[in-house]
Formats: structure tokens, C-alpha cells, sequence
């Protein structure tokens, strides 16, 4: 695993998260689903915890478009990039972009799986970078695994435990 | 087997792809074409971060690589 430089992590374990608009290519509650479990693969493993708002400005914002979509990192069109997240802080630290050019799903194996893609951005969210080993979440190029019983690799929990310690309730 | 060299369409996806993910910063000269440059040694940083054959030219496998969908951070500025 890697961290970003000086370790930047959350000076809290309480989050918030903010869905703020939605992709055609699945249903609201399939979105709502995948960005929960997403969320839940770093909680089951270490003391952060999430809590969703729904307006306002949250740490964690979440969010979809295409091309030039309001950072300095437009997206490509179908393939290639999928997302990308931005690393703990203030105002788009956090904030996790979904390129909408791609064509996301719940639980087909055509398209990316919305859950798996949103579960690496968070892990950038929280503070890891790229890891180079290649069965880890936080490896760059796209994986499918099946969601249903994804388990975290113990590459990410690792580096997940290093910046914030393990889960205190387990 | 006999090696194809790299399309044009291939060394314009590698270097959009080093800029971006391998902060690759020279901006001049046909890519892969001249002796050892950042080009190559870019290429050769990829291919060790991927655990390709560390060749620092741009093989079949490097860019099939490149072509993967993936996360749009850099994956270098890293620190451990």
C-alpha cells in the first residue's frame, strides 16, 4: 500500500458523505446500495464511520458527470479513466467524481461495477494511494470481483489500519 | 514471434498516459525514438510499478496495460 505524502488522513473517525446526483445507468437505490457498502468495506476494518446528509457540504462528496465536470481533471469518454477521488482536506478533499461516460452497474458483470469502483475512490478518500500489488483494492486498473463476497485484501487493510488504527469494535 | 513496433496511436496513448499517471513532464520529440530520455525511463517506472518486464520501451504487454480502465490518480508522488 501507499499513503499520500505527510500522511494525510481525517483528523476525525466520523465522516459524512453526500450523494449528490445520480447516474441513468442504475436505479437510485442501486446507487444508494453500492456508495453504502462502498463505505462500509473501510468502516468493517477501522474506526472511521459514515454518516450520510443530504444537503449541505459533506466530507465526502459523491458525485457524477462527464468530460470538464468542475475540477482541474476532466474526464475521457467511455474506458480509460473511470473516476477519481480526491485526498483527505477541506472544500474537494474527499470528493469522489464519477465519470458518467462509463456505464455503471449493481450486480451485472457488463459495465463496472458501480460498488468496487466507488470502494478504491474511497480508499483515496481516506488517505491511500495506489498500491502496485495486484490483488489489493487500491491497485489502479479496474478489477471485477464478485461484490457479494468481496472481503477486503489484507494489502488495503494494512494500509487502512496504518493511518487510522483498527476497528475498535471487533 | 516478430515484434511489431508501436503505432503512432500508441506512443500519442502513452505519452497522454505517462503525463498523467507518471508525471511525465518533457513535452518534445517523437516519443520512444531518441536514446534515453524520461520517456524511457517513465515507461520503465510503469512497467516496474505493474511488474512488467522493465524494458523502458513501449512492448505489447506495456501497452495493453495502458489501455486497462482504471482509476484516474497518479500513481506516483507516492510516498510509503
Amino acid at each position: 500500500f501507499t499513503t499520500f505524502d505527510n500522511l494525510n488522513k481525517w483528523p476525525t473517525n466520523q465522516l459524512t458523505y453526500r450523494i449528490e446526483n445520480y447516474t441513468p445507468d442504475m436505479s437510485v437505490a442501486e446507487v444508494d446500495n453500492s456508495i453504502e457498502r462502498a463505505l462500509q468495506v473501510w468502516a468493517k476494518v477501522s474506526p472511521l464511520r459514515f454518516t450520510r446528509i443530504y444537503r449541505g457540504t459533506a466530507d465526502i462528496m459523491i458525485s457524477f458527470g462527464n468530460r470538464n465536470h468542475g475540477d482541474f481533471y476532466p474526464f475521457d469518454g467511455p474506458d480509460g479513466t473511470l473516476a477519481h477521488a480526491f485526498s483527505p482536506g477541506a472544500d474537494i478533499g474527499g470528493d469522489a467524481h464519477f465519470d458518467d461516460d462509463e456505464y455503471f452497474t449493481f450486480s451485472s458483470t457488463r459495465g463496472y461495477n458501480l460498488f468496487l469502483v466507488a470502494a478504491h475512490e474511497f480508499g483515496h478518500s481516506l488517505g491511500l494511494s495506489h498500491s502496485n500489488d495486484p490483488g489489493a483494492l487500491m491497485f489502479p486498473v479496474y478489477s471485477y470481483t464478485e461484490p457479494s463476497t468481496f472481503s477486503l485484501p489484507r494489502d488495503d487493510v494494512t494500509g487502512i489500519q496504518y493511518i487510522y488504527g483498527p476497528n475498535p469494535d471487533v | 514471434l516478430p515484434i511489431s513496433p508501436p503505432t503512432e496511436e500508441d506512443e500519442a496513448l502513452a505519452e497522454t498516459y505517462l503525463k498523467k499517471f507518471f508525471n511525465l513532464t518533457e513535452e518534445t520529440g517523437p516519443m520512444f525514438r531518441r536514446g534515453p530520455s524520461q520517456r524511457s525511463r517513465k515507461v520503465s517506472e510503469m512497467q516496474r510499478f505493474f511488474g512488467l518486464k522493465v524494458t523502458g520501451t513501449l512492448d505489447a504487454e506495456t501497452v495493453k496495460m495502458m489501455k486497462k480502465p482504471r482509476c484516474g490518480l497518479p500513481d506516483v508522488q507516492l510516498s510509503r
